[in-house]
C-alpha cells in the first residue's frame, strides 16, 4: 500500500484519539 | 473506575475504527488491499510462538531499560500508568474490563496502526531500521513520560522487528498482549 495512504489512516486513527478522549 | 473503562475502550475503538475505514476506503480506491499492512494470521501457530518468543526476549532487555531509566530518572516524576490504581482497587468489574482494554482492545488496536499503517508508511520511505527506531520512538511517547521512555521504547522495537521479521500483526499483538497481562497480573498482586 502507498505510504501516503497508510499514513493518512495513521493519522486518522491518531488524531481521533486525542479528540475523543478529550471530548469525552 | 468501570465508567472511566468503558469511556477509554469506547474510544479506543471508535478511533480505531475511523483509521480502519480510512484505510479500506483509500486503499480500495486506489485498487490496494488493506490487508497487506500485516492483517496476514496464518501459519496461526508459527506466529503465535514468534510473539510468544518476542516476548521472552523482551523480558531481560526491558528490566534492564526499567532499571536504567528509573536510575536516570530518579529525581523527576513519572506519572502512573492510569489503569493500574484501578486494578489493584480490587472490584471485579474493573478489573475484567481493564484486562479487555489492556490485553485484548490495546494490542490489536496498537498494533494495527503503529505496526501496521505507521511503521508501513515508514517502511516504503525509508530503510527497516529508521522505520522501527521513529515508530518506537513515537509509541513510547504516547505513554507516561519520562520514566517510560525506554522500557517501552525497547518493547515497541521488537514489536517492530516481529512485523518484519515475520511479515504478520500477529506475533507482535501476542507478545504485547502477554506483556501487559503479565504487567496487569503483577499489579493485581
Amino acid at each position: 500500500i502507498s505510504p501516503t495512504i497508510l499514513l493518512r489512516a495513521f493519522l486518522s486513527y491518531f488524531v481521533s484519539f486525542i479528540i475523543l478522549s478529550v471530548v469525552i | 473506575g468501570v465508567q472511566d473503562l468503558i469511556i477509554e475502550l469506547a474510544v479506543m475503538v471508535l478511533s480505531a475504527a475511523i483509521g480502519l475505514s480510512t484505510l479500506w476506503s483509500m486503499a480500495g480506491s486506489n485498487g490496494q488491499d488493506p490487508k497487506a499492512i500485516g492483517y496476514k494470521f496464518k501459519p496461526a501457530g508459527e506466529n503465535v510462538l514468534w510473539g510468544l518468543g518476542g516476548f521472552i526476549a523482551s523480558l531481560p532487555l526491558v528490566a534492564a531499560m526499567s532499571l536504567l531509566s528509573n536510575w536516570a530518572f530518579r529525581r523527576i516524576h513519572t506519572p502512573e500508568q492510569p489503569i493500574i490504581p484501578m486494578v489493584s482497587s480490587g472490584n471485579a468489574a474493573v478489573v475484567a474490563l481493564a484486562f479487555i482494554v489492556a490485553c485484548v482492545a490495546a494490542p490489536i488496536i496498537e498494533e494495527t496502526f503503529f505496526r501496521g499503517t505507521l511503521y508501513n508508511a515508514f517502511r516504503g520511505k525509508t530503510g527497516t531500521w529508521p522505520s522501527v527506531l521513529a515508530t518506537s520512538a513515537l509509541f513510547a511517547a504516547v505513554h507516561p513520560l519520562p520514566g517510560n521512555f525506554l522500557p517501552i521504547f525497547t518493547l515497541a522495537c521488537i514489536l517492530a522487528i516481529l512485523r518484519e521479521r515475520t511479515g504478520s500483526l500477529l506475533p507482535g499483538m501476542v507478545c504485547h498482549s502477554v506483556f501487559n497481562t503479565s504487567s496487569l497480573i503483577i499489579a493485581l498482586l
